[in-house]
């Protein structure tokens, strides 16, 4: 449990937020 | 068995005795996605943010989310009448979540509220401001430490222009600003901290 961000699930949502915005640049 | 849950990032401090702590783990998390989300959209606006590699802006979302959502949501720790609003838009006083287990984090987060609401700032200078607390070269995991610090120096050289151009005769509101960034350093240590222990007792 040493990285509370990874436990909140934060970087998952991070991630996909991030990532959305590269779908839809080749959109 | 934890009874409370006394973030204002969740709907309502009463959990739902009948839930699995998975249950309630996942009902949290889908309370407070939408406005990390909005961090993230934030960010992305962030001038140079987007330059950075991918993973210095994950890393910089993942430490400094917590202290974004900190200021942008300053106004729902109401020093005066002593309440904190949650996301459904109720409101708790301050007795009635200490009763339910809430200690220094809350007195720390009013603490800082009241200070930078004092500040009044536009929403331009709040938004830079922002923008100068996610981008922090310092944060544990950056790769690229000169890049984060460029743009980190940028943001900072521009909120000093944007404070003296709208404020010429109160030249400490910046400092003021400077110092509110290992302010929220502490909150972030602090809530960090009672994350663990919500995990770990669900």
């Amino acid at each position: 449990f040493a990285d509370p961000a990874s436990n909140l699930g934060l970087e998952d949502i991070i991630r996909k937020a991030l990532m959305g915005n590269l779908d839809d640049k080749q959109d | 068995n934890r009874m409370h849950l006394v973030c204002p990032m969740s709907l309502t401090p009463y959990v739902d005795p009948c839930k699995s702590g998975h249950g309630i783990w996942e009902e949290f998390s889908m309370s407070f996605t939408p406005a990390v989300r909005e961090v993230v959209e934030f960010a992305k606006r962030i001038p140079g943010f987007r330059d950075l590699s991918q993973h210095d802006q994950v890393s910089l979302l993942k430490a400094g989310t917590f202290e974004v959502l900190m200021v942008r949501f300053a106004s729902l720790f109401d020093a005066k009448e002593r309440t904190v609003t949650f996301l459904s838009g109720k409101k708790y006083s301050v007795d009635t979540l200490r009763s339910m287990g809430a200690g220094d984090l809350l007195n720390s987060m009013f603490e800082f509220s009241e200070k930078l609401i004092a500040l009044q700032l536009s929403e331009e200078e709040m938004s830079l401001f922002t923008a100068v607390v996610l981008v922090s070269a310092d944060r544990s995991g950056i790769e690229n430490v000169n890049s984060v610090e460029a743009l980190q120096e940028t943001l900072i050289r521009a909120l000093r222009s944007l404070i003296m151009k709208n404020h010429p005769n109160e030249t400490s509101i910046f400092t003021k600003l400077l110092l509110k960034l290992p302010d929220l350093r502490s909150l972030n240590n602090l809530h960090s901290e009672e994350l663990l222990a919500f995990k770990v007792h669900p």
